[in-house]
């Protein structure tokens, strides 16, 4: 573990905070996509499938078991809690997620990382979660005021990714010397998807004014 | 060891 990979599982775990925090305070999910979060889901089980049988360690098991039950824990806020659904910003939600899946499958089964189930589940993991965020930097285009809390979920879910691709290199000089195309191409690639919600961000930050991204 | 046997990572 180096401090670039801790500092990537806590930017991450931060930004699910932030975002039940939302959740749970204002009772509302308005501006946040319900597609995205169900893409989540799926990540995190198809990613996490060695959960019970790979002991890889106790901070290990901890964070996988804390991604798949905060992610479904949302789901179930935005699609069952009688308070928050209301609030769900249905009719601006309309990215078609389900459109997701088959693409990165198929890559999944082309370009796998070895070629047995759990294995091309992982790779179809690592492509879903490239372009997960979709559906929401698509709301947030829609949407005409975006609260704090959303925009800094939205910024410290790009910000963890981004910290693992210094970990990916930092691992690559010190310890692997092995290129991992699979991570690290995705990861580059779901980085590169925020880049311009991180210019309008960090300039409505420094401009002290509400974020507000270009239709 | 085999990359996938890698997956430490979250």
């Amino acid at each position: 573990m180096n401090i670039f990979r801790l500092a990537g599982d806590m930017t991450h775990l931060l930004s699910i905070v932030v975002l039940l925090l939302k959740i749970r305070t204002t009772k509302s999910c308005a501006g946040i996509s319900l597609k995205t979060q169900e893409l989540y889901v799926i990540v995190f089980i198809t990613r996490y499938l060695d959960l019970f049988t790979r002991y890889v360690s106790f901070y290990n098991t901890a964070m996988k078991l804390v991604f798949i039950g905060t992610s479904v824990a949302i789901v179930w806020y935005m699609r069952l809690h009688k308070v928050v659904k209301q609030t769900y910003s249905r009719d601006e939600d309309t990215f078609k997620h389900y459109l997701l899946i088959p693409p990165c499958f198929i890559l999944a089964l082309l370009i796998p990382l070895e070629f047995t189930v759990t294995e091309i589940l992982w790779s179809f993991s690592i492509y879903l979660e490239a372009v997960a965020i979709l559906p929401q930097l698509l709301l947030l285009q829609r949407s005409s005021n975006i609260d704090n809390l959303t925009g800094s979920y939205v910024f410290l879910l790009g910000a963890y990714r981004a910290l693992y691709i210094v970990n990916w290199v930092y691992r690559f000089f010190t310890e692997t010397h092995k290129i991992r195309w699979i991570p690290w191409i995705s990861g580059l690639v779901q980085t590169a998807l925020y880049a311009d919600f991180f210019y309008y961000y960090i300039k409505s930050w420094k401009n002290h004014e509400k974020l507000r991204l270009p239709a | 060891e085999p990359e996938s046997k890698l997956h430490d990572e979250l």
